[in-house]
């Protein structure tokens, strides 16, 4: 719910938030880890871009574009540009032990 | 349904309150369109977590209990390996240092692949036939998808001195026993009576007869009885050919032979953890078994290319 909470703040940023396995049961058959830290971006990218919003020059045209002519281009979008992997130590459904490497579950900074 | 339930009784529908058979009806009606929600909800739900398990490469949740399988240390060696790699990788390694962690020694498979895999001999009645320092190893791979590409495979086996070493290490001093673990190559031939081979033999074409079975050497590695460790042998050979050919999975032989075995002072195999010793329990024998670790590459799993 995005009326009630931190999310108001307009500019574009990275948020907690933790995927616990055992809420959905999940630990019955993952070992390890018994959760992970998956942050998720949220915000707005206002014009002027600020360096720190990490824009790509797509977002920064489409950005005067869109300060020209809001009703036809939208603003752009915050989205996660860095993500990284986690390890997960499971038991398939042979009751064998695998450990395999996941990318793109982390979301290390957001962007424009 | 519960909602439906707690209405007040003003607020019910006229045709309600006049007929009751009507009201039961339409009670009914609710209370199916409120478990119709439920179910709706319920398969959105279970799409949901197929396809979140979908992008975890797994067809359906594993309806296993962890608490039922004894999980080998080795394997939360290499978890804690992993995890400490994707912290650096986040961190952002430079180019040079990454190039120097593929090339260290220590199981570059572990390192290049991004799935590994576990697992321990069936036991079979047959196994106590077998002589003390000979063993025949039987896995089932079956559960790796074909998908999956091989990067490795070892086979690991614990050992420990036996008794009889332990009584003649306690006159030895533990910096000359430190220094001829790292110079390996340095061997005197006094030493040599503590050196026993471990051979592992891929079985090609199993034995029918008493001497049409074929047997290939896949590796072989030197360990010194003095020694509390694991020693790993490659058999990626092997588990190529069985992830290709399923039915020619045989298993591997493996072989404890001393070097020198007229004077060596362990003339068995029982200091090399080939089988569980009677008096071993559940516990400490799923510690110490031996273990083929199989390294691959699930194409379903590589990274996206970066924008």
């Amino acid at each position: 719910n995005t009326k009630n909470s931190v999310f108001k703040r307009p500019h574009c940023r990275r948020y907690n938030m933790y995927v616990d396995f055992r809420k959905v049961d999940w630990d019955t058959w993952i070992v390890a880890p018994p959760g992970y830290d998956a942050f998720f971006c949220q915000g707005e990218c206002p014009y002027p871009l600020a360096k720190h919003m990490n824009a790509t020059n797509h977002a920064v045209i489409q950005n005067i574009i869109h300060s020209k002519n809001p009703a036809r281009v939208p603003a752009p979008c915050c989205v996660p540009i860095k993500h990284s992997a986690i390890s997960m130590l499971y038991l398939d459904r042979d009751k064998k032990v695998v450990l395999k490497t996941y990318q793109d579950m982390i979301v290390e900074s957001c962007g424009c | 349904t519960s909602s439906l339930t707690e209405l007040p009784q003003g607020k019910t529908t006229p045709s309600l309150t006049r007929e009751p058979g009507t009201k039961l009806a339409k009670d009914s009606e609710d209370s199916s369109k409120g478990s119709a929600k439920l179910d709706k909800d319920a398969e959105i739900i279970k799409k949901l977590e197929e396809s979140l398990l979908n992008s975890f490469g797994l067809d359906e949740k594993p309806n296993v209990d962890k608490s039922q399988v004894k999980i080998h240390p080795y394997m939360f060696q290499l978890y804690n390996l992993k995890v400490k790699e994707n912290l650096e990788e986040a961190e952002e390694v430079s180019e040079d240092r990454r190039e120097s962690k593929a090339s260290s020694k220590f199981t570059p498979q572990a390192i290049l692949a991004n799935t590994v895999r576990s697992f321990t001999h069936i036991e079979s009645p047959e196994d106590k036939f077998h002589p003390e320092h000979k063993m025949l190893f039987r896995f089932d791979v079956s559960s790796i998808p074909a998908r999956e590409i091989l990067q490795g495979a070892e086979l690991r086996i614990n050992y420990s001195p036996p008794p009889s070493v332990e009584k003649i290490l306690e006159t030895y001093d533990k910096d000359t026993i430190s220094n001829l673990h790292v110079n390996r190559r340095k061997w005197s031939k006094n030493e040599l009576i503590y050196l026993t081979r471990i051979n592992v033999f891929d079985v090609v074409r199993p034995s029918k007869g008493s001497r049409d079975h074929v047997h290939r050497l896949i590796d072989t590695s030197v360990i010194d009885v003095r020694m509390n460790s694991t020693v790993s042998l490659d058999v990626s050979p092997s588990l190529k050919r069985w992830l290709s050919k399923p039915q020619t999975n045989y298993g591997f032989y493996v072989e404890v032979n001393p070097l020198k075995f007229d004077s060596s002072v362990v003339k068995d195999a029982s200091h090399v953890r080939l089988r569980r010793s009677i008096s071993q329990d559940d516990d400490a024998w799923s510690e110490k078994q031996p273990l083929l670790i199989v390294h691959t590459d699930d194409p379903k799993l590589a990274k996206r290319e970066k924008r």
